[in-house]
């Protein structure tokens, strides 16, 4: 463990939190893709088969659980809560995500560490969280204003996985035999995706003003 | 597996 994977983890919770506090003292989804929601559910399913078999510390543990947990809970939440599904922006959240989830299976059978059910599901997780975000950011762009806890939430969710890459980027140099050039340049790509909405948070944060996406 | 293994990182 080091301090970049440390504050990356942390601010992955944090956005978590950020979307639970929206959710329950707003009582509503708005401006929250569900589709997104499913496709970080079906990340955290497919990464941590292990969770159970492969015990790494008492804080790998507790974390993957609470992450499992926690986006189980918003996608029950928003199909299920008779309040707060009837703020979801059904008809902006179209994003097509099977298609997400059929290429990043594929890919993953054909590039992953070893051709074993656990490792093919642990690639197919990480290509499909690096896309994950793709519903969430359309559905911004469409809906134009995007309400503080919102783009909150989606900014701690980009900002984790760039902590990440510093924590490759010092991992290979402290460890000789480091070498997850997989979770790397998934992990670029996904941090990559987030690069405009970064730029008009931090426009807007500069500004002072209510974030505005160009539509 | 010990710290540092494969997929010690969440």
């Amino acid at each position: 463990m080091n301090i970049f994977r440390f504050a990356g983890d942390m601010t992955h919770l944090i956005s978590i939190l950020v979307l639970l506090l929206k959710i329950y003292a707003t009582k509503s989804c708005s401006g929250i893709s569900l589709k997104t929601q499913e496709l970080y559910a079906l990340v955290f399913l497919t990464r941590y088969l292990d969770l159970f078999t492969d015990f790494i510390s008492v804080y790998n543990t507790i974390m993957k659980l609470v992450f499992i947990a926690s986006s189980l809970a918003v996608v029950c939440c928003m199909r299920m809560h008779r309040v707060v599904r009837r703020s979801y922006d059904k008809d902006l959240d179209t994003f097509r995500h099977y298609f997400l989830i059929l290429a990043s299976f594929v890919l993953a059978l054909l590039v992953n560490e070893k051709f074993t059910f656990q490792e093919i599901f642990w690639a197919f997780s990480i290509y499909l969280e690096a896309l994950a975000i793709l519903p969430q950011l359309v559905l911004l762009q469409r809906s134009g204003n995007v309400d503080n806890l919102t783009g909150q939430y989606v900014f701690f969710l980009g900002a984790y996985r760039a902590f990440y890459i510093l924590n490759w980027i010092y991992r290979y140099f402290t460890e000789q035999h480091f070498s997850r050039w997989i979770a790397c340049v998934s992990g670029l790509v996904q941090t990559v995706l987030y690069a405009d909405f970064f730029y008009y948070y931090f426009i807007s944060w500069k500004n002072n003003a209510k974030m505005q996406l160009p539509a | 597996p010990p710290e540092g293994s494969y997929h010690d990182e969440l």
